[in-house]
């Protein structure tokens, strides 16, 4: 398989912990300039790592950035409510 | 396993596939994707149709980058596929730049990951359980599928168990019908091939009537008997008693179809009967002209026709187009004649829509499939009409069959339903 978007650096682990539900989706636009604590992004990355059965380490490690890069479900993995909600148009 | 809140009211529910895959033939698409419904199916009450038209409660779609949905796809490989849950409409859209492939360990298995998104489809989301078919990640292709039971006990909880089975898929196919399986029922040993398909082989093998049951199951009447098929021959312990299975029914059925509210019908004569789960409902039979006004008694055939979802009954040289939507429900410039369905013949045994979507039409042990598009009976290789004992029943037909007319007809060695 080809991984069309390789997990590797912080930004773009961010950017896939947005966009699958574990952290606030406003963060998948890196434009908008949110702040968010290092703690926030720990939490996130063990609530994946929870999710994917790895160690729960709390740091992008290289097996996490595997399991990120691996091909997948387009489906959030944390299904919200309200505005955070799959919408269709 | 997580369930996303929402749920289908309905126990059938249909699908339209509105965009296929450049890479993949059609027949291959429908047929994966019916197995990737198949998976859910065995395992609650929940009953698919596949329809070529009309609106749908699933519509599935192959797409490239942007979509309009604004969950642009990301070429090869990372996002796959999506799809919504039922409250948001039940649709499924894959990647059409994957390289989808079946039964391959290249590529992209498109059964399983279809079945993870009919998952979505039907109201469940992402489970934590690595080995569940809603885990997240694509794990390769599996050769021995099997849904985990994370996903069955999910799944139960939204839709209830099916009749027959508990808590695993290995079973394939349902005794019938379901709900009635402490029922006696009356089978037949014709003493044959052991397969119980004797009568329905050879140029004897002409048929009453043929339809897809509720249960997604194509099904075979004839005289007081009748078999349901699975996916190469007849299924073991058929033909069963028409009379003893389905109650109130006679033998030598005219005609039959499942219509969309899964509501079985059956045609004889002047009257008819319906079924809701196999079972008959108070009042019935009726007269036609009660629910059917026009269409006349004694007809050879009728089916939901794939083209447009509407009901066509046939006789003789005649055909009827009826829609319930319309008052009266059907125009006054029918009948018409058999011959604008270019390639049929005349006087029809029997027709119905199978579960790949496709209309088939059988006479005297023959069959001709029709293609929508071209409204025209389909080109293939054999050419149609072809011997339904051999593609149809699984009938171990001879090397060499006599025509009617005396020349000789091929037959290849059976090995697949078409």
């Amino acid at each position: 398989h080809v991984d069309a978007a390789p997990v590797s650096t912080d930004t773009q682990a961010m950017m896939y912990l947005a966009r699958f539900g574990y952290l606030d989706p406003a963060l998948q636009n890196p434009s908008s300039g949110a702040l968010i604590s290092g703690d926030s992004v720990r939490r996130a990355i063990i609530d994946f790592q929870s999710f994917a059965g790895l160690n729960q380490t709390g740091i992008l490690d290289p097996e996490t950035s595997t399991w990120m890069s691996k091909p997948r479900c387009g489906v959030r993995d944390r299904v919200g409510a309200g505005s955070s909600a799959r919408r269709k148009r | 396993y997580a369930l996303q809140g929402s749920r289908w009211r309905v126990k059938q529910l249909t699908y339209s596939i509105t965009k296929y895959p450049s890479a993949l033939k059609t027949a291959d698409v429908d047929r994966e994707l019916a197995k990737a419904f198949q998976v859910w199916e065995d395992v609650t009450e929940l009953t698919f149709v596949h329809l070529r038209t009309g609106k749908v409660h699933i519509e599935i779609r192959f797409e490239s980058g942007e979509h309009g949905d604004g969950d642009a796809f990301d070429g090869t490989g990372g996002t796959l596929a999506h799809a919504y849950f039922p409250i948001y409409g039940g649709d499924a859209h894959f990647d059409e730049s994957e390289t989808w492939t079946i039964n391959s360990y290249k590529g992209t298995n498109l059964f399983q990951v279809a079945a993870h998104e009919f998952g979505h489809s039907l109201g469940l989301s992402h489970s934590d359980v690595r080995s569940a078919l809603m885990a997240p990640f694509y794990r390769g292709y599996e050769p021995n599928f099997k849904l985990d039971n994370d996903d069955v006990v999910a799944i139960q909880q939204l839709y209830g168990k099916s009749g027959n089975v508990a808590t695993t898929t290995e079973t394939s196919s349902r005794p019938l019908p379901p709900g009635r399986a402490t029922t006696p029922r009356v089978s037949f040993d014709d003493g044959s091939n052991g397969r119980g398909n004797a009568e329905l082989c050879g140029s004897e093998g002409k048929i009453d009537t043929m339809f897809t049951g509720p249960d997604n199951k194509a099904y075979v009447f004839k005289g007081e008997k009748y078999w349901k098929l699975e996916a190469e021959a007849v299924a073991p312990g058929y033909p069963r008693s028409i009379r003893a299975d389905w109650e109130g029914l006679p033998g030598n059925i005219d005609a039959a179809f499942t219509w969309t509210n899964g509501r079985t019908y059956f045609f004889k004569g002047s009257r008819y009967w319906r079924y809701t789960n196999f079972e008959l409902d108070a009042d019935y039979p009726k007269d036609l002209s009660e629910g059917f006004a026009g269409v006349p008694s004694n007809i050879d055939t009728a089916l939901v026709w794939s083209g447009n979802g509407k009901i066509y009954f046939f006789k003789g040289s005649q055909y009827w187009r009826f829609d319930p939507q319309q008052k009266p429900p059907i125009k006054s410039t029918y009948p018409k004649d058999i011959s604008n369905w270019e390639g049929l013949p005349n006087s029809l045994d029997a027709a119905f829509q199978f579960t790949n979507g496709y209309s088939y039409f059988f006479k005297n042990g023959q069959y001709w499939r029709f293609n929508d598009r071209s409204f025209k009976v389909d080109e293939g290789q054999p050419g149609y009409p072809r011997p339904a004992g051999k593609w149809w029943f699984g009938c171990d037909e001879v090397n060499f069959k006599t025509r009617p007319g005396g020349s000789k007809l091929f037959v290849d060695r059976p090995h697949a339903n078409d």
